[in-house]
């Protein structure tokens, strides 16, 4: 228990040199995505708004409304800032929808919050990225109020290829 | 004859008049590319110049929502924003851009925390961005489609890339599958398949794109609306299709539709540039005549079209030209040999339900 994203490729693909731990005083960036509320009645709502023979066609919602509906319950948002400030981190951001907190925080302090996770720094065409080299956990008393936790394992795609791509097709 | 697709060639096959511009005051369309790259004004001003004289359009984006990088721009985010511009054209235009994101952020996140946090956004999205799904954790791509429910109820339409590796090919020891990508096979977004002229250098019909993306999703089943248009596909092709054991067949099956993909010509640091290809190019194509579409709906007084593949598939491919012909890539093995799946009647996993005509998809989409 208490790995969100057990499931999830970790290895960094072939072009990123790995540079190193992260110091662990270093700055991070983190994007926490809050359990939200109502996501039948969120799918519902879209299928009536997209099928063109509901009533509800075109019947769009507000970001107000969108808001209402999938707003995070008062525990979840109490549970996961309570263990957010237990570590320390309290510039968080958070979203209209309040679904999502991006956090602040050192290196040091996020591979607390997240055991397991461990921070480096890869370089691919000059470009930099801080990714985390193993999965990370979450305690038990907040899995169940996270969906994930964004800024450890994802990468930017590589688009460079799209001319090469056909260039190559052509000639092979 | 031609030597290559530009905004001319693209306006006349898929019936285009001059007089398809937007006029509306509340429409506007988005561009978003995460590849570290940027856009110059002054390439998509010279790309204008060159080849917009036919149309009446705008030589300058509306906004630019995040950080310009430095130095070179990118061919994608050029090609991104000429070509919605291009069939979108007169139509206020947004880029979505980030190439000033703290390192420890994941730019797609990052845009998609960004829809959540802004009330006032352009009606239609064209995105470039694309993970085979097995390297995505299951619990990601549920909130992602979560995320995009969110968009769609709000009358976004979210049009995603369908990819440019065909049916993708995944090599697990003896046995070999197919490889789809997400957030191309995500129930809850429109995904753009990619195709080729008959005859390169001419106007003719169009045939499948090769690198068109597309397939079965192993993670999201497949939505109501689509059921019977891929069941027909499934039945009609049945012969020929690739072993059952290198794909999903109760899968979210895209591509929806598609669009020219191959041999365009892009301004990108003042240089024109042909031979660039790739659903990343088809996709901001239809996304420009969705853009017009909504405009003439917001003119009478009717809502944006939000997310489109419950209304498409209803349409049954009546507006679009069905691309019956080619295939795409597969996995290189003895067994399908490089080869995916082929274009059919009706549906199929390499064009969806073809490509767009455009008086005929106003006309069915006006009602």
């Amino acid at each position: 228990s208490g790995y969100l994203e057990y499931d999830q490729d970790v290895l960094m693909p072939q072009g990123w040199t790995h540079v190193g731990r992260v110091d662990p005083a270093e700055e991070l960036e983190l994007t926490f995505a809050l359990k939200q509320q109502n996501v039948h009645l969120l799918e519902e709502t879209l299928r009536l708004v997209s099928d063109p023979d509901s009533a509800q066609y075109g019947k769009h919602l507000s970001l107000e409304e969108v808001a209402s509906l999938v707003r995070p319950s008062e525990l979840t948002q109490k549970v996961v800032r309570h263990w957010l400030q237990s570590h320390g981190i309290t510039s968080c951001l958070t979203v209209h929808t309040q679904d999502f907190l991006q956090c602040a925080m050192t290196a040091d302090v996020a591979e607390r919050l997240l055991p397991g996770s461990r921070f480096n720094r890869y370089l691919r065409d000059g470009l930099s990225l801080v990714r985390s080299s193993a999965p990370y956990s979450v305690h038990d008393d907040v899995h169940q109020h996270l969906d994930f936790v964004g800024g450890l394992h994802r990468l930017p795609p590589k688009g460079q290829d799209l001319i090469q791509k056909k260039q190559h097709s052509k000639t092979s | 004859l031609h030597l290559g697709v530009t905004p001319a060639i693209l306006r006349a096959r898929y019936n285009l008049t001059a007089a398809d511009v937007g006029s509306a005051q509340n429409n506007s369309q988005a561009v978003a590319q995460f590849l570290e790259q940027y856009y110059h004004p002054a390439d998509l001003a010279e790309f204008m110049s060159m080849f917009g004289r036919s149309f009446q359009h705008l030589s300058q984006v509306d906004r630019v929502v995040g950080t310009q990088g430095e130095g070179k721009a990118g061919l994608e985010a050029s090609l991104d924003v000429e070509y919605i511009m291009s069939t979108g054209a007169n139509i206020s235009t947004w880029v979505f851009t980030n190439p000033g994101r703290h390192e420890s952020q994941e730019p797609f996140l990052q845009w998609m925390v960004l829809l959540s946090n802004m009330s006032d956004l352009p009606w239609v999205h064209t995105i470039s961005y694309g993970d085979d799904e097995d390297s995505l954790s299951t619990a990601y791509m549920m909130r992602i489609n979560t995320e995009f429910m969110k968009a769609g109820v709000r009358g976004l339409s979210l049009l995603f890339a369908s990819g440019d590796s065909g049916a993708g090919c995944r090599h697990l020891g003896k046995e070999n599958s197919f490889r789809p990508s997400f957030p191309a096979s995500s129930p809850y977004v429109t995904t753009v398949g990619g195709t080729s002229f008959k005859n390169p250098f001419k106007v003719t019909y169009e045939v499948t794109d090769y690198i068109s993306g597309g397939g079965f999703s192993n993670v999201f089943k497949m939505p109501g609306y689509q059921v019977g248009a891929v069941n027909g596909y499934l039945n009609t092709v049945a012969a020929t299709l690739p072993p059952q054991s290198y794909f999903n067949t109760s899968g979210r099956a895209y591509p929806d539709m598609a669009a020219l993909s191959d041999n365009y010509w892009v301004v990108t640091n003042r240089v024109p540039l042909p031979w660039v290809s790739g659903t990343s190019a088809s996709t901001p194509v239809v996304g420009g005549m969705l853009s017009l579409i909504n405009d003439q709906r917001l003119l009478k007084g009717l809502p944006a079209l939000g997310f489109l593949n419950p209304r498409l598939y209803k349409l049954k491919g009546q507006p679009l030209f069905d691309v019956t012909e080619g295939c795409h890539l597969g996995c290189l093995d003895e067994k399908v040999q490089g080869k995916g799946f082929c274009a059919a009647p009706a549906w199929d996993p390499v064009t969806g339900w073809g490509t767009p005509n455009y008086p005929a998809l106003l006309a069915a989409l006006l009602k």
